[in-house]
């Protein structure tokens, strides 16, 4: 990708980052749409030998020849597709391929991110140029194709997890999700329970069904999960209505440019006989109406970038696509075929006061190119799924926060950036934007972390990655959530945005085992039966004389779910007390850290002890936090941070409290 | 029943095997055959998941629950990139 390795500071700190020799012995396993092996981003000049032990191969298809797709940056390349033809029937080979190659551009993308090597002078049609490379550029590449035109099979995606692991995959990056279920059922969570149980680290993306509440994908706690935020760059475009009045919209339209003296504006919904006419769906314009005329349609229902084609298949000669308040303000850029630009709702309205009260309606559209250093960013974005966990509501999720908006990286040479199939251009780069692509950014960090420090677990890496997180900005003030427009809260952000050079040296991590989950899933009072279909542990049991707990699963964030009295008034002042358990394994230098607690008004929170101090690095120290809180109405939620801290590391942990 | 088929993913406790087998494979087979005549493994799980993957209707998915050995039968899900 361009930009977010600035972003995140990898630029900047390259200096001080080690190059560990180790991060090149590290797989990420990305399970997608496949791969286009020919884009520059797998190029492996550079790159040692592939790692002894490796025991992937590169699988062979009609289109995909092994000798020519797989080299030392793409170590893997395989593909699962029984289950997906067991339910939908044969593979149409005139429209995808029965092989790993990557006809969607998904897979491309998502892998380049997470690992892909430098490529300079990338760029989408002159948008986002610069160095494009993915987050970890020694480490290798395995791509797993689970997803077809019809979907992704769990069949297929359990297959593809079993083999990535027994291939010697160290992370493993999932940008899909299914509903919500519990963890005994969600074949995701199995193999990534499993795959952690072997040490490795699974990053999956939160789902993109925000802002609306509990709207989470793959919430087990020993998945990543990974919502998305802006970075700072835009594409502005610019409508210049008859007025004179200006807007500000985003745009990846690069053609010919529209004329400076406006045309006349139409709204969609007066050009057509169709009642949902005005969301510019297939065949619902009338050619008529919008010949020659910048077309303004609302968001929704079908893809932004097809409305593009409606517009100009009626012979529009230009598309405003205006956001409602399902999307608020929310600029996601689209690389139309037409002049097109995407306003936010406020300006989309303004653009409808316009069009309907004045009888002679014109306008015209400018596009700006790239803009970078917007601020402020990250802010996080509308689409990206919300907690609470709806499985789990005493784990907060989502884990964290990373670039998912307009993320530009490497795309299929089968279809155009629109991945629409009237779009006939070919790009070797795409921007695109959704918690997939927040996800691979993180499991490229995970790739990144575990190069440098190899004997972490997959818990010690995540927390690291949670706990030096940010969730201000460097100027003070919250995080911003685009769709509100106010500060977001752990259940949009998690823990923060996440900060790589920060989580190399996290200080203290929350470490967690195998037999850690093992406790939490007795404390979900899981049977026997559920717990070894997760675990494929069939001789555990659960202890009888044991009190287990999910507060006493050692999570590097705290959620906590209090009751709210019942009955009418219903004693409204009763304190209830919920305390959870933790503990820190000393990663740094000896030293003393002191804990900070940021509560909210409706909660006290106290910690015990308040300072722990680690005479040797692996040094483990426990503590209690005390939650106390008085009812609140059902649905209140309110939030704070706790802190330990030796005067240079700061291990922050995000406090969620609900009352229900 | 044919039309009403779906996949579902059977998990085994694989150190549940009757001693008469001595590949696993072999006993998911006989594990489903025991169900359904017809029915082919999909796939086998071995790395991140003990069972097999199989086309079976609702009786037959009931059915294969009671099998000594069968942890859970579920049905196959799809999911969406995101």
């Amino acid at each position: 990708t361009t930009r977010t390795p600035e972003f995140l500071g990898l630029d900047r700190r390259e200096g001080l980052i080690p190059q560990s020799n180790t991060e090149s012995d590290v797989v990420v396993g990305v399970l997608d749409t496949g791969v286009w092996p020919e884009r520059k981003s797998y190029d492996d000049a550079g790159l040692g030998p592939v790692p002894a032990s490796w025991k992937g191969v590169c699988e062979e298809g009609k289109d995909f020849k092994a000798a020519d797709a797989c080299n030392r940056k793409l170590v893997g390349a395989r593909f699962f597709s029984k289950g997906y033809e067991a339910s939908m029937g044969p593979i149409d080979e005139t429209k995808e391929s029965r092989s790993p190659r990557d006809n969607d551009g998904h897979g491309t993308h998502t892998s380049s991110t997470a690992a892909g090597s430098a490529v300079p002078d990338a760029n989408l049609l002159g948008y986002a140029a610069g160095t494009a490379r993915g987050m970890s550029t020694r480490a290798r590449v395995a791509v797993y194709k689970v997803c077809w035109l019809g979907g992704c099979f769990s069949s297929d995606i359990l297959a593809a997890m079993d083999k990535a692991i027994e291939d010697g995959c160290g992370v493993l990056s999932l940008s899909l999700g299914g509903g919500m279920s519990d963890y005994y059922r969600d074949s995701v969570a199995i193999g990534a329970f499993n795959a952690m149980a072997k040490g490795v680290v699974v990053s999956c993306s939160a789902g993109n069904a925000g802002p609306g509440t509990s709207t989470l994908s793959n919430v087990a706690p020993w998945i990543t999960t990974v919502g998305a935020g802006t970075i700072d760059r835009d594409f502005p475009a610019y409508v210049v209505l008859g007025d004179g009045k200006n807007y500000t919209g985003v745009s990846l339209y690069s053609g010919k440019p529209l004329p400076s003296s406006p045309l006349p504006l139409i709204y969609a919904g007066n050009a057509t006989n169709a009642t949902n006419g005005n969301l510019c769906m297939v065949g619902t314009l009338l050619p008529d109406k919008v010949s020659g005329k910048i077309v303004l349609c609302d968001r929704g229902i079908n893809a932004r970038v097809q409305k593009g084609f409606v517009v100009r298949d009626a012979g529009g000669a230009g598309m405003i696509l205006a956001n409602t308040a399902a999307n608020g303000e929310e600029l996601v850029a689209d690389a139309h075929l037409l002049p097109a630009t995407a306003v936010g709702e406020k300006a989309g309205d303004a653009i409808k006061s316009y069009l309907f009260s004045d009888p002679n309606p014109k306008a015209t559209v400018a596009f700006g190119g790239t803009k970078v250093g917007v601020m402020p960013s990250p802010v996080v974005a509308a689409f990206s799924s919300r907690g609470p966990n709806a499985v789990t509501p005493d784990i907060l999720k989502p884990d964290l926060v990373a670039p998912g908006v307009n993320i530009l990286a490497a795309w299929s040479g089968s279809v155009g950036p629109t991945g629409q199939a009237a779009d006939p251009r070919r790009t070797e780069f795409n921007i695109i934007s959704g918690t997939s692509m927040s996800c691979p950014h993180v499991s490229g960090l995970a790739a990144f972390l575990r190069g440098a420090h190899p004997d972490w677990s997959p818990g010690a890496v995540k927390s690291a990655l949670m706990t030096t997180a940010y969730a201000d900005y460097p100027g003070g003030g919250g995080i911003l959530d685009v769709a509100t427009g106010r500060p977001a809260t752990p259940f949009d952000f998690g823990a923060g945005h996440v900060d790589p050079p920060k989580a190399l040296d996290p200080g203290l991590v929350y470490d967690l085992t195998v037999d850690d989950y093992l406790d939490f899933l007795c404390a979900l009072n899981y049977t026997t039966l559920q717990i070894a279909s997760v675990s494929r542990r069939s001789n555990f049991t659960c202890d009888n004389k044991k009190a287990y707990a999910v507060s006493d699963l050692n999570y590097p964030s705290f959620a906590v779910a209090f009751a709210t009295a019942s009955g009418a008034g219903g004693g409204g002042s009763a304190t209830t007390t919920v305390k959870h358990t933790r503990t820190l394994t000393n990663v740094g230098a000896p030293g003393t850290y002191k804990a900070t607690v940021s509560a909210p008004e409706e909660a006290k929170v106290t910690v015990d002890p308040s300072e722990l101090s680690f005479a040797a690095a692996g040094e483990k120290k426990s503590y209690t936090v005390a939650f106390s809180a008085a009812s609140q109405p059902s649905g209140t939620a309110a939030f704070g941070r706790l802190e330990w801290s030796d005067g240079k590391h700061v291990v922050a942990s995000p406090l969620a409290f609900t009352w229900t | 029943a044919v039309a009403k088929k779906r996949t579902y993913i059977v998990h085994m406790a694989k150190s549940q095997m009757p001693p008469a087998f001595t590949e696993h494979r072999h006993w998911y087979d006989a594990s489903l055959r025991s169900v359904s005549d017809a029915a082919e493994i999909i796939y086998a799980y071995d790395t991140v998941a003990h069972g097999f993957s199989a086309r079976l209707s609702p009786a037959e998915a009931r059915a294969l629950e009671h099998r000594p050995g069968v942890l859970g039968v579920v049905p196959e899900e799809r999911y969406e990139l995101h």
